[in-house]
C-alpha cells in the first residue's frame, strides 16, 4: 500500500508540466527512497531522471516497491485540478490498478479525489555513469530560459562552450548569427541573480536548441539551473526541487562523424 | 554537419 502526503502539492504540477511535453508516458517507480521516474524522449535524444525523496512528504508509507504506468497527459489533466497550495495525497493499493490523489485546501474547506488509471508500460531503464564533468555552470533558470527562445529565433543548432572568459552559446541560421556569453557573477545583490562557473577544463559541445529549449519548462520549480558538460558525453541540466529532489534533463550531443 | 546522437549511445541499458 502507498499512502504520500505533500505539504507542497503544487510542486508536484510544475514537475509533470515540465516533462510531459516531452514524454506522453511513464513509470513512476515508488519505493521506501520515493518517487523516482525515468523515461526518454519519443526520438531517444534526452532522457528525464526525476526523484523526488520520500523525507519531501508530511507521511510517507509505501510497503512494497511499485510501478506505476501513467499517462502524463492524463496525470497533467488531474493535477491540474488541484490548487497551487493544496496539499496533496496519494494513495494506491499494491496491485490495484489506479492512484488516487485527493486535494485538500489549506484552509481544510474543500477536498477532492480523483482516481486515475494505470497503465502497463514497457520502460527501459538507463544506467546513468557518474561522471566528472570538466564544467559546471549554475545560473538563474530565467536566464537559462531567455538565451534558449533568444537562440532559437535564430537558429537550430547551439554550441555551448566554457572556457575561462564564461559560458559562450553560440547559434547560426538564415538570419544570421548570435552569441550570448553568460560570466561568473558571485557579487549579484540577490542570490537568485548570482551565476558560478566551475571549469576544470575548457569544453564545447553542440545541441539541438529544442530539447534545451523544452527543458525550460521547469523553470517554475528552481531559481537556479546548473549546466554540466564534458567531452562528448551528454549533457546534464538538473533543476533541484527545493531540498526536496531534483529534476535532471540529459541531452545527448551532436557529434561530427 | 554534426550528427544527433541517441542517448542510449552513452547510457547503457540496465
Amino acid at each position: 500500500m502507498l499512502e504520500a502526503r505533500l505539504v507542497q502539492g503544487g510542486m508536484l504540477k510544475k514537475v509533470v508540466d515540465a516533462v510531459k511535453d516531452l514524454v506522453t508516458e511513464a513509470n513512476i517507480d515508488v519505493s521506501s527512497s520515493g518517487f523516482q521516474l525515468q523515461a526518454m524522449d519519443t526520438s531517444h535524444v534526452s532522457l528525464i531522471a526525476m526523484h523526488l525523496r520520500s523525507d519531501a512528504f508530511e507521511h510517507f508509507r509505501c510497503d512494497r516497491a511499485m510501478s506505476m504506468g501513467m499517462s502524463l497527459a492524463n496525470l497533467a489533466k488531474v493535477l491540474k485540478c488541484a490548487g497551487n497550495d493544496d496539499i496533496v495525497t496519494l494513495k494506491a493499493n499494491d496491485d490495484g490498478d489506479t492512484v488516487t490523489f485527493m486535494f485538500e485546501s489549506p484552509k481544510e474547506d474543500r477536498v477532492s479525489d480523483f482516481e486515475l488509471k494505470l497503465m502497463d508500460i514497457d520502460s527501459e531503464h538507463l544506467g546513468i555513469p557518474d561522471t566528472d564533468y570538466c564544467a559546471t555552470v549554475t545560473m538563474p533558470s530565467g536566464e537559462y530560459a531567455r538565451i534558449c527562445k533568444d537562440l532559437s529565433s535564430i537558429g537550430d543548432t547551439v554550441v555551448i562552450s566554457a572556457t575561462k572568459d564564461g559560458v559562450k552559446f553560440t547559434t547560426s541560421g538564415d538570419v544570421g548569427t548570435a552569441n550570448v556569453t553568460v560570466r561568473q557573477n558571485t557579487t549579484a545583490d540577490k542570490k537568485e541573480d548570482q551565476t558560478i562557473i566551475d571549469l576544470k577544463e575548457p569544453v564545447a559541445l553542440t545541441f539541438a536548441l529544442r530539447y534545451l529549449t523544452s527543458f525550460a519548462k521547469a523553470t517554475p520549480l528552481a531559481t537556479h539551473v546548473t549546466l554540466s558538460m564534458t567531452r562528448e558525453l551528454p549533457v546534464m541540466v538538473e533543476y533541484a526541487i527545493q531540498d526536496m529532489g531534483f529534476l535532471r534533463f540529459y541531452l545527448a550531443p551532436k557529434i561530427e562523424d | 554537419k554534426p550528427g544527433q546522437r541517441s542517448i542510449t549511445a552513452f547510457f547503457g541499458t540496465s
